[in-house]
């Protein structure tokens, strides 16, 4: 799991995830 | 003729690879996915946006753990309409959440963006038709998890997108060398054009109820001298100078940030070879045609190109 | 390639858009700014940080697990400072619920909803440790094996990150309004 620190009261994580051959990066906004 | 004939092989052969290829294939081996929590409040959403240097970004619902739709500059159109038909409501938009939209939506009688979805594996050519039908013209790529059946998000593909893999990988865009003006694919009799003192309420009426993204802005003379695009209402809501919609559409531009590339345009003489090269090397939203003098002739959006590409004129 | 008639609207770059503006005196309103065009890049980190004594951190999580419903096996003598989470989806049960009540979908397979995530303390230097956070598979509560026998986590080829990624959000804010 990586995260960044929190701003606006939003919190924001994120996975390398690897789909199929490609790699994603999920991030996700979520409010604290 | 034979530019008329390698026009036609060229855009054959360019339908074979959006045949052949999937969606898949567009997208790079290494990339970032931007997804927003449908809790999150619409401005503090607006804030990563604008951070992140994106437009829209795919909602998830967590309560359903399924994709909720799209965020787009559609929906901060609805709320700005909302507040200037609601003046007494501005501190709702204040703590409005992102799954509250389609309620915005609904009470100033939006039409509501679809959110017709693709599978990654799906065809290109599958792909450019269900955005061409789609209001919000991007269309999202999902998946579902093999082992629990829930939705993935994989991306979200873009018309921009789709005709700057065609620029980079289709060299038979070398031949589309008929002028524009031949093609029938200009909208020229339908442009809606402001000048630079309209009020910025009413542009973004033109753009809501056009269901159009951009609208020219012309000089007494019909020369085009800017363009205001659904998306500079980002830059609107952010200042929070919504409320003060008094303003002219040229000073609601003064907002745009530095990194703007500025508007692109073109002649009737342009072919489409020289346009999808410029696609290639820039981030262009669209092209409005212009003749010698610099006065609007009309606009050739990225859509009525894909669109060409795909069945002609 | 012949001369190309493609260009940019000069009037349309912000600095001289502004500067049309401010000449021919139609500012009424003088306090509209540009965005900021430089936007700070996110940076970002492993896990979450703490400066706060190992056993008080890990003391920490337990009650933030706790609140939020979570399970955890009991942890090995040698191995204090990672805990085996396992965590109800409550995603799962709506899925469930749109697909068949059952909570099994149309091709009769079943939805698992134990999310489980490894959370192991690290110590990066002297007083300063990263708490990690990993996904750990899915496990059905009726003890079903989940993961199709045919084929390997390394075959995988399609996995959603997000009932992990929000589940990390509700164990963070937790431990952020406890702390």
């Amino acid at each position: 799991l990586a995260t960044s620190s929190i701003k606006h009261n939003t919190l924001c994580v994120a996975s390398i995830v690897r789909y199929k051959r490609k790699y994603v990066t999920q991030i996700l906004y979520a409010p604290l | 003729s034979s530019v008329d004939v390698e026009q036609e092989l060229a855009l054959n052969a360019i339908r074979q690879v959006l045949k052949s290829k999937t969606s898949y294939d567009v997208l790079p081996v290494s990339f970032r996915l931007i997804v927003l929590d449908t809790s999150l409040l619409v401005k503090k959403a607006l804030n990563v946006l604008l951070q992140n240097s994106i437009v829209s970004a795919p909602l998830w619902d967590a309560t359903t753990s399924r994709f909720a739709g799209l965020l787009t500059s559609d929906d901060f159109i609805n709320v700005i309409q909302y507040c200037f038909s609601n003046p007494d409501k501005f501190d709702l938009v204040e703590k409005l959440q992102l799954n509250r939209l389609r309620d915005i939506e609904r009470a100033i009688g939006a039409k509501p963006l679809e959110t017709t979805s693709i599978h990654p594996s799906s065809s290109l050519y599958e792909a450019c038709t269900v955005m061409l039908r789609s209001k919000s013209r991007r269309v999202p790529l999902i998946d579902k998890d093999e082992e629990t059946h829930r939705e993935i998000v994989v991306s979200v593909l873009t018309q921009y997108r789709l005709l700057k893999f065609i620029a980079l990988n289709c060299r038979e865009t070398h031949f589309l060398k008929k002028p524009i003006s031949e093609l029938n694919i200009i909208s020229n009799s339908t442009v809606r054009s402001c000048s630079m003192t309209t009020p910025v309420i009413d542009v973004i009426q033109l753009l809501s109820e056009g269901n159009i993204s951009s609208v020219p802005i012309v000089n007494e003379n019909g020369v085009l001298v800017n363009v205001y695009e659904a998306v500079d209402v980002l830059g609107l809501i952010k200042g929070g100078i919504y409320n003060d919609l008094s303003l002219s559409v040229g000073e609601a531009l003064m907002r745009r940030s530095d990194d703007f590339e500025g508007v692109y345009t073109c002649t009737e003489n342009e072919k489409l070879s020289t346009l999808l090269d410029t696609i290639r090397k820039s981030s262009v939203h669209r092209f409005f045609v212009v003749n010698e003098s610099g006065q609007l002739v009309g606009v050739l959006s990225l859509g009525d190109l894909l669109r060409y590409i795909l069945v002609g004129s | 390639e012949g001369n190309s008639g493609v260009a940019i609207l000069p009037t349309s770059l912000p600095q001289l858009h502004r500067a049309n503006m401010l000449s021919s005196g139609l500012l009424q309103n003088s306090n509209i700014h540009p965005l900021v065009s430089k936007k700070s890049k996110t940076k970002w980190h492993f896990g979450i940080r703490s400066r706060s004594y190992p056993l008080d951190v890990m003391g920490e999580i337990y009650i933030a697990l706790k609140n939020l419903g979570a399970e955890w096996a009991k942890p090995s003598e040698e191995d204090l400072w990672t805990i085996r989470v396992r965590w109800k989806y409550s995603g799962s049960n709506q899925i469930a619920n749109n697909e068949a009540n059952n909570s099994q979908n149309q091709n009769n397979e079943k939805i698992p909803d134990l999310l489980k995530i490894v959370i192991q303390l690290f110590q990066i230097e002297t007083n300063n440790y990263l708490v990690d956070f990993k996904f750990d598979g899915w496990e059905d509560s009726s003890g079903a094996p989940v993961t199709p026998s045919d084929i390997t986590s390394d075959e995988i080829s399609a996995f959603s990150a997000y009932p992990f990624l929000h589940l990390t959000t509700r164990l963070i804010m937790e431990l952020a309004v406890n702390s």
